[in-house]
């Protein structure tokens, strides 16, 4: 899981 | 995007849409806990905060969930504490906020993916958004009883982070996708809606309505 990816669940 | 997160987000947008459609056609909130709703639009302040930062959204329908979400829930804190205030149930919506914000604020500066403000805001709105159900459920617990449309405004709220839980076993069996924070706060979530679903499930869904034991 990319950390730092903003979040892309709701 | 899979089956269980689509339909996780269809049940909670249905569940807003649910809640406003019975406040505004009977024109009451009576058995709605004011707290809940309060509760739920800071999670999605907090949550969603990257809307007024600029962060590029992933794809625009998320950024209209999100702004729908955002809009809905402060809407219906309107229509609760000012609209129909005087159908406003504020002795039985008695449990105390506060014993839900500040526990929420100090577990998400202990555990948290990263140390840094738009991170700890969102994982205070996952720990906030756990238990910001319980105003509701205690409500209904003091007033022994449910009527039909709250009852299934909260089927509707709890079926949409146990639909979550199954995304996040899609996710993490198909994609190796884990976001502990996430799934713990989930889980605790729905548990906490258990006994509400044995309850519209044997009840509601046979046409009676729910009376608790007072």
């Amino acid at each position: 899981y990319k950390d730092g990816a903003w979040k892309d669940e709701l | 995007m899979n089956i269980f997160r689509l339909f996780g987000d269809l049940s909670h947008l249905a569940a807003i849409a649910i809640l406003l459609l019975k406040i505004w056609k009977t024109r009451s909130c009576a058995g709605v806990s004011g707290k809940t709703q309060l509760l739920f639009a800071v999670c999605f302040i907090t949550r969603y905060i990257d809307l007024f930062l600029h962060f590029v959204s992933l794809y625009n329908t998320e950024k209209v969930m999100k702004l729908i979400y955002i809009s809905a829930s402060v809407f219906t804190c309107y229509l609760i504490f000012f609209k129909f205030k005087a159908t406003y149930d504020g002795n039985h919506d008695s449990m105390r906020a506060e014993f839900l914000i500040v526990p929420a604020a100090g577990l998400a500066c202990l555990i948290n993916t990263k140390f840094d403000a738009i991170e700890i805001l969102w994982t205070f709105s996952i720990y906030l958004e756990a238990v910001a159900i319980l105003p509701q459920l205690f409500l209904i617990s003091k007033t022994g009883e449910a009527e039909t449309i709250t009852s299934h405004y909260l089927f509707a709220q709890g079926s949409y982070r146990a639909l979550y839980i199954l995304n996040w076993i899609y996710r993490y069996h198909y994609e190796s996708h884990v976001d502990t924070i996430a799934i713990v706060a989930g889980v605790v979530q729905t548990i906490l809606y258990c006994d509400f679903f044995y309850l519209y499930i044997t009840k509601v869904v046979k046409g009676q309505k729910i009376v608790l034991p007072a």
